[in-house]
């Protein structure tokens, strides 16, 4: 199966989930 | 009681005031104003210097200041423009303001581009697409062959590479985007869409603040 390497990265990886900043609130 | 609060802020290093941010991003005076409660929770939350620290930034993002992640770092780095080791309030604002729903898709773009290029090199190289899917794999627990890697990495080569020279160039990666546009899906962040209703809790110095100025 062919998986576009950066579809993967950017929807996979926690380290661009900024949304867990407001988090600490 | 707002005078008091504006001295003191001023002393933060780093710090820019809210009209001038807001008048070069996406955000307005009050929102701005909210941001400033959020990063004073997070730059104070290790080392109390008004800075966010990358151990800071890490504890937001993973509960956990020693958890290292390629595309955090890479974040990081980014929003640290002055490439000093920390993001200042001015720093942070002007980066998270890239992730608001209303900031134009070209600033996006380009942000992810930066994001990818590991090197700083002006492309995206194979051998750092390879990096970053290894990268994410091993965030992921995931195990793949180094052949199905390297034709992941092939088939994203294959598509993005139009002029075929091994690295993907900012007008290459503009038009894959385009093609395939769910790429940009983490560079909005729907909760600055108007951060002092989403976040009421940062609104008490904000309304502060505008009644007094």
């Amino acid at each position: 199966p062919f998986f576009n390497a950066f579809e993967l990265i950017s929807s996979m990886s926690s380290g661009f989930d900024l949304s867990s900043l407001f988090e600490s609130k | 009681m707002g005078c008091l609060f504006t001295k003191h802020i001023k002393q933060i290093p780093g710090y820019e005031e809210p009209t001038v941010l807001a008048g070069e991003t996406s955000f307005t005076v009050s929102e701005v104003e909210a941001l400033y409660e959020l990063f004073k929770k997070l730059s104070s939350s290790i080392i109390v210097d008004g800075l966010i620290h990358k151990e800071e930034f890490q504890l937001a993002l993973f509960k956990n200041s020693n958890t290292r992640n390629l595309f955090a770092d890479r974040i990081f780095d980014l929003f640290d423009v002055k490439r000093n080791g920390v993001i200042e309030f001015g720093e942070f604002v002007r980066s998270l303001s890239v992730f608001h729903p209303n900031t134009a898709i070209s600033e996006k773009i380009e942000f992810a581009f930066r994001l990818y290029d590991l090197r700083h090199t002006g492309f995206i190289e194979r051998e750092e697409l390879k990096e970053m899917v290894l990268a994410l794999l091993k965030e992921s627990d995931l195990c793949l062959s180094d052949d199905v890697v390297e034709t992941i990495v092939d088939k994203t080569f294959s598509e993005a590479d139009l002029n075929g020279d091994g690295k993907i160039d900012r007008e290459e990666w503009k038009e894959f985007v385009a093609r395939n546009p769910s790429l940009l899906k983490n560079m909005t962040l729907p909760y600055l869409k108007d951060i002092t209703i989403a976040f009421p809790s940062f609104v008490l110095y904000s309304e502060v603040e505008d009644s007094d100025i």
